[in-house]
């Protein structure tokens, strides 16, 4: 006491343990300085990205197209464990509420992610969880179905981020201004995309084949630089009338996928991968964005011919459900490729008819 | 997530330009969609 007495009564005996006044100043401010600087730089970050979104969205509003550019974040996003992150989302999310609690988490996220809670089947107060709630059913007559026969129907709810035909060799979709990536790499090496090779499209279309020389010189390049798998690619053409459309939902849509038109589903085929982030920004920064993530690709077909699903997962949403197939479970620790034949396996029904009632499957958390 | 539908579309048999798809897509880029909404159309052939 006596110690504490004299520290506190003199100066010199304070200021030789505190190793003098301006030290002990500084050891006061040090968290809240340490706090206040974090806070500046996350506000500054948050500031920096928001100057950006809004300048792509000026841009894109004057009709300028941005382009492909990798940046520092995209790269550190590589080394994140993002499939981990995701399964202990999808942990986290399944845990169940209070009966209570649940209108106030479920109003919470629709009004973070714009959802439309009145489309909901069934009370808030039913969802016992936010996984549950994640991919609710919609109420009957809430999308009006389309049904002139010669139509084909959106099978998701979001936003058109590119359509087209497949048209050249290697059938490329494009990512984003700058970067386009191949639909076989998408699909599957051996998917059943039906594409010409170059010489058998010459032949169809009444050209003149190449002199012997450019042959020579075509097979010393391909022989060269690329690889057997590049090599079918590239010199194979997609045929008239091979389309594609890239829809990406928001965290707030509806989840579920629904068939756009009666068909048989011949291959499932999962994809064990990334869970990068599927925004628009990612687009934009992250190269092979589509390939490299987990996603679950239904090949099949239908009266006009070919069709194809894939279903991409997010971070944090990667468990990608199907209801012909129950038993598929996406986002585990083990990585694999994986074909399934649904034709071999006649308990599954692979038939999908055309928006029944029941949809096709669904992107779940985790 | 990301959905990304391929598909074979009706095409016309043109005897000039050989086979001539008449599909027509009825949303663009950037456009909001809705399950069950259309995406394109073709007239019968």
């Amino acid at each position: 006491t006596s110690f504490l007495r004299k520290l506190q009564t003199n100066p010199q005996v304070r200021a030789s343990f505190s190793g003098g006044s301006n030290n002990s100043q500084g050891n006061t401010f040090l968290l809240p300085g340490a706090t206040f600087a974090t806070l500046l730089m996350l506000g500054a970050l948050h500031a920096r990205r928001m100057y950006d979104d809004r300048k792509v969205e000026e841009a894109r509003e004057k009709g300028i197209e941005i382009e492909f550019k990798p940046d520092a974040k995209a790269s550190f996003l590589r080394l994140l464990p993002l499939r981990s992150i995701s399964r202990i989302w999808g942990f986290m999310t399944s845990v169940e509420y209070p009966v209570w609690m649940r209108p106030y988490v479920y109003k919470a996220w629709a009004r973070a992610f714009h959802s439309n809670l009145e489309e909901a089947a069934l009370p808030l107060g039913e969802y016992a969880s936010l996984r549950e709630f994640f991919v609710r059913t919609l109420k009957q007559g809430s999308r009006p179905i389309d049904h002139d026969p010669h139509c084909l129907v959106s099978p998701v709810d979001g936003i058109v981020l590119r359509v087209g035909e497949l048209k050249g060799v290697g059938a490329k979709i494009e990512q984003v201004k700058g970067f386009s990536y191949s639909v076989s790499s998408l699909l599957g090496s051996s998917s059943f995309l039906p594409m010409i090779e170059e010489g058998d499209m010459h032949e169809q279309c009444g050209e003149q084949e190449s002199t012997p020389t450019e042959k020579t010189k075509k097979s010393w390049w391909s022989i060269s630089l690329a690889s057997p798998r590049v090599r079918d690619t590239a010199t194979a053409r997609p045929v008239k009338g091979l389309y594609y459309c890239v829809i990406y939902l928001k965290p707030g849509n509806y989840h579920r996928i629904h068939s756009p038109v009666d068909w048989n589903v011949l291959v499932r085929r999962h994809f064990s991968g990334r869970l990068f982030p599927l925004n628009e920004r990612a687009t934009r920064t992250i190269r092979n964005l589509y390939v490299e993530n987990e996603r679950v690709v239904l090949e099949g077909m239908w009266q006009e011919g070919y069709l194809a699903m894939a279903a991409v997962g997010a971070t944090n949403i990667g468990s990608i459900e199907l209801v012909i197939e129950p038993e598929l479970r996406t986002n585990r620790q083990e990585r694999s490729y994986y074909i399934q034949s649904l034709q071999k396996k006649e308990s599954m029904n692979s038939r999908c008819r055309f928006f029944e009632k029941y949809h096709v499957g669904a992107f779940n958390m985790g | 997530s990301t959905v990304v539908l391929v598909f074979q579309a009706p095409t016309i048999k043109s005897p000039k330009r050989g086979d001539n798809s008449n599909f027509r897509f009825c949303i663009k880029r950037g456009d909001k969609i809705r399950v069950g909404e259309g995406l394109g159309r073709w007239q019968e052939s």
